[in-house]
């Protein structure tokens, strides 16, 4: 089973 | 002082349809490069980035950098009552908690203005680092929109793999499953018409439908959508807008635990 991942998890806040 | 005149206002009431179902409120940011916006949605899975270079404005003034909150809901419903041949003119004062938008007809003999309040929005701003992609493709936007819609009525995830045979979209759900492929063609009479794919590696991401369903709002901003996918990376899916600029989709996909 694949879970969705966030965003914020490959982009860092800028 | 920000007065910025678009003589193709249907473009901005395009931008607006395409992106007021994933994200409800966000900051306008206006500079010398142009209009844009960042913006991701309430659950934090896609994020939206949005540019009109000011070269694409027949009227450009921005004094200082500006941030302008707006409920996309509400900006959707003003700019709903602007006629799709009318010239759209923003504009807002320094300071002011308001922003206005003018709408012109084209031979001039309506003018109507409607002025919005704005809001202080607290958001945060991710940066996009550069990324090399695996795979690229270019496809007709409204073939896109419709292997969406179609699978959405089948499964709730897509799951898209690009090898040099073409891109496969795939979906599977209780009444069964679904495969559709689209492979690279580009002996047609239009340009736009062509599905070209760029492929490193071959790559294979699970995503959500809904959200690209969201996506395909976008489709009356351009003929051709383009997909870049790398593993384990957000796609990126970018509708051009004319020579104005672009707006891009970034989606999480979704990953072994």
């Amino acid at each position: 089973l694949k879970a969705q991942a966030r965003i914020e998890r490959f982009f860092c806040n800028s | 002082m920000l007065e910025l005149r678009l003589v193709q206002g249907s473009l901005l009431k395009k931008v607006l349809e395409a992106i007021r179902e994933l994200v409800n409120d966000a900051n306008f940011d206006c500079s010398a490069t142009g209009f844009s916006l960042q913006a991701m949605d309430s659950s934090h899975v896609a994020l939206v980035a949005l540019l009109l270079r000011s070269e694409g404005f027949e009227h450009y003034r921005c004094d200082r950098n500006l941030s302008m909150g707006m409920n996309l809901n509400n900006m959707a419903k003003m700019l709903r009552c602007a006629g799709n041949d009318d010239i759209i003119t923003i504009k807002a004062d320094d300071g002011s908690d308001t922003v206005t938008f003018m709408f012109e007809s084209p031979n001039q003999d309506k003018i109507a203005d409607f002025e919005m309040k704005l809001m202080d929005i607290d958001s945060e701003h991710l940066g996009i680092p550069d990324a090399e992609y695996h795979a690229i493709v270019r496809m007709p936007s409204a073939e896109f929109a419709r292997i969406c819609k179609d699978l959405s009525s089948i499964g709730d995830t897509v799951v898209i793999s690009v090898t040099k045979e073409g891109v496969k979209f795939s979906t599977a759900g209780d009444i069964g499953t679904a495969n559709i492929v689209c492979r690279q063609n580009k002996t047609v009479d239009k340009p736009e018409e062509a599905t070209v794919i760029e492929m490193q590696e071959p790559v294979s991401l699970t995503f959500a439908l809904r959200y690209m369903n969201s996506f395909t709002k976008a489709t009356p901003l351009s003929e051709t959508v383009t997909i870049s996918l790398s593993s384990e990376l957000p796609v990126v899916v970018e509708y051009k807008i004319a020579d104005m600029g672009y707006i891009r989709f970034y989606l999480a996909p979704k990953i072994e635990e």
